[in-house]
Order: structure tokens, then C-alpha cells, then sequence
């Protein structure tokens, strides 16, 4: 039996609005450690992992391993319906074919609940771990959407280039070009707006930029994200959350 | 002219 309680149902909202418009319907495994899901984009470009750890719910138990098959456009329409400041708890039976959503109102007396049916979902799972990267980057989550939407406006692709001492954004398109330059930096009073970039190979890779719109969806999530990039390897992009993480692995675009 | 890659290019199915 699962049994999940979210102090803010906040939480797990702006995690599932993350993701919810790159993938649809995605497997939710429960077990001791938390609840993880994997899930690809039709296009078979983008992959999201999440994972949500004990340590991010106020309550959790899951004694033994339960899949929930979840459509997210109907998880978003039921999770419209509760506050941001409600308890939320998840509760499904070891075998379920639907998922209890317990909305609490901690300073009135209001308990909603609703319940999504399940789906059994046939989805490939990818062997994602393991890889090896060129460079990672750390850099302020809000900096790093700012530079993707200014940049697709000029392209369907942004380049992205980087050295030692710099990371280079680059959009080409018909209307004209633009760059964007991050150095790394330290910030002592605010490290969240700090610029981190470990290198152990220069990289120059290319990405469409629709994916780089879904992928900041998760910027909501943490204020900074970390980037792995490889010539060899799917980029990742991740934005950690109090315990576990929403991961997005992204594959290149190559000149022909 | 750019081709996008599919990630089955890179990962195996486990």
C-alpha cells in the first residue's frame, strides 16, 4: 500500500506541471525509497526521470512496490481542484486501478478527495545511468530560461559552446543571430546566482529549441540547474528538489 | 540543413 503525504500539495504540482506537457501518460513506481518515474516524448528526443524521495513527503510509507499508470493531463485537472497550501496525500492499494488524491485544508475544516483511475501503460524503459559527460554547468535556473526563450525567437536551434572559461549560447536564424555569454563566477552572498563549470573536454553541441522549452518548464522547481554535456551522450539537464531530482536527457542535433 | 538524433541511438532498453 502507498500512502504519500505532501505537506504542500504546491509541491507536487509544480512537479507534475514540469513535465506534463512533454510526456502524457507515464508510470509512477512507488516502492520504500520514494516514487520515480521515466518517461520519452513521441518525438523519442526528450526523456524525463524523476525522482521524489521519503525526504521531500511530510508522511511516507510504501511497503511493497506499487505502479501507478497515470495519464498527467488528468492528474493536472484533479490537481487544479486542491490549494496550493493543502495537505495532499497519494493512496493506492497494492494492486490498484485507481489513486486517491486527499486534499486537506490545515486552518479550515475542508478534506477533498478524488480519484484518478490508472492506466496500464506499455512504455520502454531506457538504461540511462552510467553515462560519462564533457563538461557539467551549474548556473541559476531562472538565467538559463531567460537565454533559451530570447534565443528561440531568432531559431529553432541554439548552439551551445564551452571552454574553460566560458559558456557560449549561440541562435542563427533568418532574421539575424544572437549570443549569449555566461562566465563562471562565485557568488558569496547569493551562491544560488552562482556560475559553476567543470571541464574536462570543450564542447560544441547543437539542440532543438522546443525541447529547450519544455525542459525549463522545471525552473520553478530549484534555482539552479546543472547541465552535463558529451559529443557522445544525450545532454542532461537537471533541477534538484529537496530529495531526488527531475532529469531531462536531451538528444542533439547534428549538421548534415 | 540539421538532422535531431533519437535517443535510441545512444541508450539500450533494459
Amino acid at each position: 500500500m502507498l500512502e504519500g503525504k505532501f505537506e504542500e500539495a504546491s509541491l507536487f504540482k509544480r512537479i507534475i506541471d514540469s513535465f506534463k506537457d512533454c510526456v502524457q501518460l507515464v508510470n509512477f513506481n512507488c516502492n520504500e525509497h520514494g516514487i520515480a518515474a521515466q518517461a520519452v516524448d513521441d518525438s523519442r528526443v526528450l526523456l524525463v526521470s524523476l525522482s521524489i524521495g521519503t525526504e521531500s513527503f511530510q508522511e511516507f510509507r510504501c511497503d511493497r512496490g506499487v505502479t501507478l499508470g497515470v495519464d498527467l493531463s488528468s492528474l493536472s485537472k484533479i490537481l487544479r481542484c486542491g490549494n496550493n497550501n493543502d495537505n495532499l496525500t497519494l493512496i493506492a492499494d497494492d494492486t490498484p486501478d485507481s489513486v486517491l488524491l486527499l486534499f486537506e485544508d490545515t486552518k479550515k475544516d475542508r478534506i477533498s478527495e478524488y480519484s484518478l483511475k490508472l492506466m496500464d501503460i506499455d512504455a520502454d524503459f531506457l538504461d540511462i545511468e552510467g553515462m560519462e559527460y564533457d563538461t557539467v554547468i551549474t548556473m541559476p535556473s531562472a538565467e538559463f530560461a531567460k537565454v533559451v526563450r530570447d534565443l528561440n525567437q531568432l531559431s529553432d536551434s541554439l548552439n551551445i559552446l564551452v571552454t574553460k572559461d566560458t559558456v557560449k549560447f549561440v541562435a542563427e536564424g533568418d532574421i539575424g543571430s544572437g549570443s549569449v555569454i555566461v562566465k563562471p563566477h562565485t557568488d558569496m552572498d547569493k551562491p544560488q546566482e552562482s556560475v559553476k563549470v567543470e571541464l574536462d573536454k570543450p564542447v560544441d553541441l547543437t539542440f532543438g529549441s522546443k525541447y529547450l522549452l519544455d525542459i525549463i518548464k522545471g525552473a520553478g522547481l530549484s534555482d539552479q540547474i546543472t547541465i552535463k554535456l558529451s559529443a557522445e551522450t544525450p545532454a542532461l539537464f537537471e533541477f534538484s528538489l529537496q530529495s531526488g531530482y527531475l532529469q531531462f536527457f536531451l538528444a542533439p542535433k547534428f549538421n548534415e | 540543413q540539421t538532422l535531431q538524433i533519437e535517443l535510441q541511438n545512444y541508450y539500450v532498453q533494459d
